[in-house]
C-alpha cells in the first residue's frame, strides 16, 4: 500500500512539466526514503534524478518498495487536471494495475480523483558516482534559461567555460557567433539574484542546447540552479524542489574526434 | 568536429 498526500500539489506538476519532454516512460521508485525517479532520454545523452524526500509530504505511507511504471506525459496531463493549490495524493496497492491521483481543493470543497493505468517498463539504473567538481556555478535560474534560449537562435552547441573572470556561455552559428559573460555577484538585494562561482580549476565543455533548453523547464521550480562541471564528465544542473528534493538533469557533453 | 558522448559513457548500470 502506498498513500503520498502532499500539500503543496502544484510542485508536482511543475515537476512533471519539467520531465515530460525529455523522458516518454519511467518508474517512480517508492521507498521509506523518498519518492524518486531516473530515467534517461531516449537517445542516452541526458538523464534525469529526481527526488522528493518522505519527510515532505504531509502523509507518506510506503509499505514495502515499489515501483511505479508511468507514463509521463500522460500523468502530466492527469496532473494539469489538478489546480495550482490543490493537494495531491497518489494511491497505489502493492500489486496495482493503476495509481490514483486525487485531488483536494484548499478549502475541501472539491474533490477528484483520476486512475491511471500503470504500466510495465524496463529500466536500467545506473550508478552516479560522487564526483569532485572544477567548477560550481549558482545563478539565477530564469537568467540561465534567457541565456540558453538566447545561444540556441544562433548555434546548435553551448561552450560553457568556468576562469577567473567568471562563467562564458558561447555559440557559433551560420549567422555568427555568440559570447556572455556573467561574473561572481554577490552584492544583490535578494540572495535569489546571486552568481556565486566556485573555481578548483578552469574547465571548458560543450554541450548541444536543445537539452539545456528542455532541462530550464525545470525553472519555476527554484530561483536559482546549480550547474556544477568538471572535463570529461556529464554536467549537471540542479533545481530544488521546495525544501524536499531536487531534480538533477545530467548532460554528456560533446567530444573532439 | 565533436562527437555526441552519451551518458552510459559515463555512468555504469548498477
Amino acid at each position: 500500500m502506498l498513500e503520498l498526500r502532499l500539500v503543496q500539489g502544484g510542485l508536482l506538476k511543475k515537476v512533471l512539466d519539467s520531465l515530460k519532454d525529455l523522458v516518454n516512460d519511467a518508474n517512480f521508485d517508492c521507498s521509506a526514503t523518498g519518492f524518486s525517479l531516473q530515467a534517461m532520454d531516449s537517445s542516452h545523452v541526458a538523464l534525469v534524478a529526481l527526488l522528493l524526500r518522505s519527510e515532505g509530504f504531509e502523509h507518506y505511507r510506503c509499505d514495502r518498495n515499489l515501483s511505479l511504471g508511468m507514463n509521463l506525459s500522460n500523468m502530466a496531463k492527469m496532473l494539469k487536471c489538478a489546480g495550482n493549490d490543490d493537494i495531491v495524493t497518489i494511491k497505489a496497492d502493492d500489486a496495482a494495475d493503476s495509481v490514483t491521483f486525487m485531488f483536494e481543493s484548499p478549502n475541501q470543497d472539491k474533490i477528484a480523483d483520476f486512475d491511471m493505468k500503470l504500466m510495465d517498463i524496463d529500466s536500467e539504473h545506473l550508478g552516479i558516482p560522487e564526483a569532485e567538481f572544477q567548477a560550481i556555478v549558482r545563478m539565477p535560474s530564469a537568467e540561465f534559461a534567457r541565456i540558453c534560449k538566447d545561444l540556441s537562435t544562433i548555434g546548435d552547441t553551448v561552450v560553457i567555460s568556468v576562469t577567473k573572470e567568471g562563467v562564458k556561455f558561447s555559440t557559433r552559428g551560420d549567422i555568427g557567433t555568440a559570447n556572455i559573460v556573467c561574473r561572481h555577484n554577490t552584492s544583490v538585494d535578494k540572495p535569489e539574484e546571486a552568481t556565486i562561482i566556485e573555481m578548483e580549476e578552469t574547465v571548458s565543455l560543450t554541450f548541444a542546447l536543445r537539452y539545456m533548453n528542455s532541462f530550464t523547464k525545470a525553472t519555476p521550480l527554484a530561483n536559482q540552479v546549480t550547474i556544477s562541471l568538471s572535463s570529461d564528465l556529464p554536467v549537471v544542473v540542479e533545481y530544488k524542489v521546495a525544501e524536499m528534493g531536487h531534480i538533477r538533469f545530467y548532460l554528456a557533453p560533446k567530444i573532439e574526434e | 568536429g565533436s562527437k555526441q558522448s552519451t551518458i552510459t559513457r559515463f555512468f555504469s548500470k548498477v
